[in-house]
Formats: structure tokens, sequence, C-alpha cells
């Protein structure tokens, strides 16, 4: 079921995005990801098979429905705004260095 | 026929955006527009019943297949990092001005 299996992955992943391939707000939280060195748990939810079902129980859990939806340690952050305004403040690296993603 | 379709929109419009009405790079452009008082058309792809096809006849018209896919005066712009690009060299008043959409 959806919404046990996208907590599960939360629960077991430092830091997961749950993403769209096509999307370039999804791109650039990604491409940080990646010239940041973080290790992450990637969910394309136009790839996955029940994707659909991920972003509903997504949109019940956090209230967010869109994507990208960002989790670290196990924490709800939000979309890429709320990303990059943590790295804006500072407050990413520690976030993701106490998640042991970095 | 879609290409014959997307050409009279954008021979017969000044400002053209064709867009996608979920997509974050599609608002940043159309929010622009809309605060600086362009007069466009908008054509959303997702919701147009022939909406694939058109995204099909610009990606063969102008080799972008992505949305947004913006004309202005009949000229070819591209996408958002076009757009914002023109904004900050000062030079998207002046083509807006010229095809009479501000
Ligand atoms: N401000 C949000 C924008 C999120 C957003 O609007 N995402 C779009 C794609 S860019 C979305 O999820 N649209 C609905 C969908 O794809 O299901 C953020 O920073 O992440
Ligand atoms: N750098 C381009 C990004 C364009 C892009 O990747 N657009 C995405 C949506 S954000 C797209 O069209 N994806 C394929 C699709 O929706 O058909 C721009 O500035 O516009
Ligand atoms: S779909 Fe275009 S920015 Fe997300």
């Amino acid at each position: 079921m959806a919404l046990v299996k996208a907590q599960e992955l939360v629960s077991a992943n430092g830091v997961v995005v749950f993403s769209k391939t096509y999307c370039s707000y999804c791109a650039s939280v990604k491409k940080l990801f990646n010239d940041l060195g973080v290790t992450y748990k990637l969910l394309e939810l136009d790839v996955e098979s029940d994707g659909s079902e991920i972003q509903a129980a997504l949109a019940e859990w956090t209230k967010q429905r869109t994507v990208p939806n960002v989790f670290i340690g196990g924490k709800h952050i939000g979309g890429s705004d709320s990303v990059f305004a943590l790295r804006k403040s500072e407050k990413l690296i520690p976030l993701l260095t106490e998640a042991k993603a970095l």
C-alpha cells in the first residue's frame, strides 16, 4: 500500500526525494544534492507503477501534493523552495550531516 | 493539423506561451509576463485535446521539445532560461514593445 511504502522509504533512508523525471524543479534539487555529494533515495513518481498512489499518499501524509517532495532524517522538508531556502540559510548541510547523508 | 495550428497562433499573436498547467517553470514565465502587464496567448498543452501533437510539432519546428516554449513577435525565444536571460540583459521589454505586447 502506497502510504506504508512511502513511510518505509523515509525511515530507511537519510534523504528521500520524490520526483518526476521531466520536471525542472525536481532536476535542480537532484543537481544540488549531486553537487554536494549527498547520498539519497530517489523515487521517480512518473516511472514507478504506483507513482500516482504514492503522490496521493504523500499529499495525505505531508499535506504537500507537489514534487519535488523531500525528506531529510525522517523529517518532511518540503519542495524545491524549502530545500534552497535551507541551502541559503546554511542549514542544509548540518541537516544532511546529521542524517548521515553527507 | 498541429504544426499549422501552432504557426498560426504564433503569427496571429505578439506573444505566445506554450505551457503546462502543473509546471513551475511555466508558472514563473506566466507570472513574469503578468507582472509586466504583457498581453499574451497562452496554450496549456496538458489541457488542449491535441496538446501532445502540438508539442511534437513545436519540437520539429523549433528543435525545442520542452515547455515553456515562448515566441515574441513571431520569433522563437526558447524556454524559461531564455526569457529570464533577456529580462536580465534588459532586452525583454524592448522585444515585447516591438511586438506590441506591451
Ligand atoms: N513551490 C514548489 C513548487 C512545486 C510544484 O508546483 N510542483 C509541480 C511541478 S513543478 C507539481 O508537483 N505539479 C503537480 C504534479 O506534477 O503532480 C516547490 O518549491 O517545490
Ligand atoms: N531549461 C529549460 C527547461 C525546460 C524543461 O526541461 N521543461 C520540462 C518541464 S519543467 C519539460 O518540458 N519536460 C518534458 C515535458 O513536460 O514534456 C527552460 O528554461 O525552459
Ligand atoms: S514540471 Fe516544469 S518545473 Fe516541474
